[in-house]
């Protein structure tokens, strides 16, 4: 499903070099389900937007599904983006202008799903995601666990194969957060693969796979303890 | 230090009001610390805008350092906020355009303190948040971490009288978290009075006295078990 080979990321920032990816290899079969752990700084959102194609390797190639990322053109990047790859941001990115459930429903009106189904499947989300109470405010007139879960919500409606998702429950309170990891796991245990990135040692220990990562290198990798 | 007397905050959203603060009264003395703990959108942030005067209630009294907030102009609110409290926000709010360095160096700037002073004072607390090797960078050549210990180095550079902070620890790592929260600590041992919103209970439970909120209001304002 995903192979990393050799990836570096180098951003340039006046004179000095910041090496956020070095030298990463990583395979991930389909569904599988990862959790990425590390210091503030170690390169865990430059490795999760390099494997959602929001950035590109400066050296190293990334096969997606067996496809080489780094031969396709945007158009073609954009087309696997949106029909593979379901994302939730560490900073939410959402429309500030459309209310929540429009957000959400953004991915199913860009698939051209009709209005009749995706108002069905919003409600249903929004219902998952106790967010029903809240569905015509816009991002500034929710709180920020709100806002944070729009984002998970926008990112699972399309059922993705492969799902990223950076720190899903850094504003939340324990109880939402495991509402939020249950909604996660039972999709990864329909098939789709599941990476999540997080500074929860209770949240990442619950992977069947655990990398940790520091200064921009997989340090280790790890099959989750038995239960 | 603080007397919330009755306070309410009701937003209207269409035509449905959110009950966002429910009959709030509370007292803080100078140089206490509380945590204030609770489920996402049960009124944390908007009780905390209120206290840093980013807000004002719809009915009820807000009285800081022995002065009624509600009675203040908006000029009069300004100098008060920016003479005496520092905040950390849920969304750090950094200027986009404006280095680490002179991101944290804004409230010296706007307090009028000389070049020698400024400079001498944002190298001491990059080092302290260890963000030494990323002064130059912009808020969006940072990580997510980064850029909020660049919004608490912000909000603590000036010795505020009141300092708040709203989930101060949620993008970072256990021992990147506890270091921030030592910096808290630390200035709250020297008399200034310190509110974290956080929903890491092990952050919480540090508090001398805990807050918990449901629904817009206190439900619970305990002294820390003994240790
Ligand atoms: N656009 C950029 N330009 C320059 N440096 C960058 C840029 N984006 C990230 N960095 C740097 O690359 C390193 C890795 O950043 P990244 O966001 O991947 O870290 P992270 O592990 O997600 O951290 P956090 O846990 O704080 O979110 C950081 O040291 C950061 O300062
Ligand atoms: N500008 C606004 N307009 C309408 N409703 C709002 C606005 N801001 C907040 N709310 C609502 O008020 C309630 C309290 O919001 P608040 O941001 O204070 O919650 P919170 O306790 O900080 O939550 P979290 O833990 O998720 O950050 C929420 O239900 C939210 O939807
Ligand atoms: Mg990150
Ligand atoms: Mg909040």
């Amino acid at each position: 499903m995903i192979r990393l080979t050799n990836v570096e990321r180098i951003f340039q920032v006046g004179e000095q070099p910041v090496h956020a990816l070095d030298h990463i290899n990583l395979t991930v079969n389909a569904g599988e389900y990862l959790s990425i752990m590390g210091p503030s700084g170690s390169g865990k959102s430059t490795l999760l937007n390099i494997l959602g194609m929001l950035d590109r390797p400066n050296s190293g190639h990334y096969r997606l599904l067996g496809r080489d990322t780094t031969e396709l053109n945007d158009a073609e990047q954009a087309a696997l983006r949106r029909n593979t790859i379901g994302f939730v941001f560490q900073s939410f990115h959402l429309v500030p202008r459309l209310t929540a459930a429009q957000n959400i429903e953004l991915p199913l009106v860009l698939a051209g799903i009709d209005i009749e189904e995706r108002t069905a499947r919003v409600a249903a989300i929004l219902k998952s995601t106790d967010l029903s109470t809240r569905s015509h405010h816009r991002p500034d007139q929710l709180s920020g666990g709100q806002r944070q879960r729009v984002a998970i919500a926008r990112a699972t409606i399309m059922h993705p194969a492969l799902l990223l998702t950076d720190e899903p429950t850094g504003n939340l309170d324990r109880s939402s957060g495991n509402e939020i990891i249950a909604i996660l796991e039972q999709l990864n245990s329909q098939g789709i693969t599941l990476i999540i990135v997080t500074h929860d040692q209770e949240i990442g220990q619950r992977a069947q796979r655990q990398l940790r990562m520091v200064d921009g290198r997989i340090v280790a990798d790890q099959a989750r303890s038995p239960r």
